[in-house]
């Protein structure tokens, strides 16, 4: 599986180690004309049902209570898978224990452990896009406000302006840095980076843009469309970078095994 | 083959407990 499609680098430590030993098993299981008799799987078999069981009582918990409407709806169908999967390894262990040769009995154990990789992975994707979700609405809390920047026309409301952007910023630089740092596609996490950064930069300039503009109101001076082109073009460009961000954090790689 | 299915299914327990707690960790 190549390493990109697994998203992020918290996918990719949780699903690659099973995504190896399933792929080398494979190549085994397809080779193999082994005569040996399977040893019984019951136990760790049986380990791993009451695994799947657990994860499957907590999973719904989770999707019932969830906010996130897409959540809730795409969490179920992957349990399913999970839960077929892990029928599938017991029914083979009990078609061991009759027969410790059996070839169908193996296939079913190379099936069984697919779907629990194939269930998984649908899974942690289906959690990584809520995430996502998460961070856009920040992104987008951000935008909301910049679009009140257009009607401020007093000192004051500059005041308050500032006083509500900083924290929503502050937290969207937080959440969009941190997601760089998980994700495992280079270009995208670079791309994250240089819009935060231009977007940064922009801050200082709108609230400048917006004093000089409120000034010349106030003060009744020449220039008043100019300041307000100036104090709009800031505020676009910032509103680009805001939106070039969201279209990152949204992008799926070309190889991904969604 | 036979030592590969065990740590296999070692390996699967592993990920399946891993999930339970990403689970149970997320934020609603």
């Amino acid at each position: 599986m190549p390493t990109t499609s697994y998203r992020t680098k918290t996918i990719h430590s949780i699903l690659d180690p099973v995504a190896q030993q399933v792929g080398q098993l494979v190549i085994l299981h397809e080779q193999a004309e082994d005569g040996n008799a399977m040893t019984d799987l019951t136990s760790p078999i049986k380990i791993v049902d009451q695994a799947v069981s657990n994860l499957v009582v907590v999973g719904k918990q989770t999707a019932s209570t969830s906010k996130d409407e897409i959540l809730r709806r795409e969490m179920p169908p992957t349990f399913i898978k999970v839960e077929k999967s892990s029928g599938l390894l017991v029914e083979a262990s009990d078609m061991l224990k009759q027969d410790p040769y059996s070839v169908p009995a193996r296939k079913k154990l190379i099936d069984g452990a697919r779907g629990i990789l194939q269930g998984t992975s649908e899974l942690l994707f289906v959690f990584d896009e809520s995430e996502v979700r998460k961070i856009v609405k920040i992104c987008e809390g951000v935008l909301q406000l910049l679009a009140v920047s257009e009607v401020v026309d007093t000192m004051a409301d500059i005041l308050t302006f500032v006083q509500s952007l900083t924290p929503v910023v502050t937290n969207m630089n937080s959440q969009v840095a941190a997601r760089r740092e998980e994700l495992i596609n280079a270009s995208h996490a670079a791309q994250l980076a240089q819009h935060l950064e231009q977007f940064q930069r922009l801050i200082p300039l709108l609230v400048s843009s917006m004093k000089i503009y409120v000034a010349i109101l106030d003060q009744g001076k020449p220039g008043k469309q100019e300041a307000w082109e100036n104090r709009t073009y800031v505020a676009s460009k910032m509103i680009y970078h805001i939106q070039e961000i969201i279209r990152v954090l949204q992008a799926v790689d070309d190889d991904s095994f969604r | 083959i036979r030592v590969g299915y065990e740590q296999l299914m070692t390996t699967v327990r592993r990920l399946i407990n891993e999930l339970e707690n990403q689970i149970l960790t997320r934020d609603s």
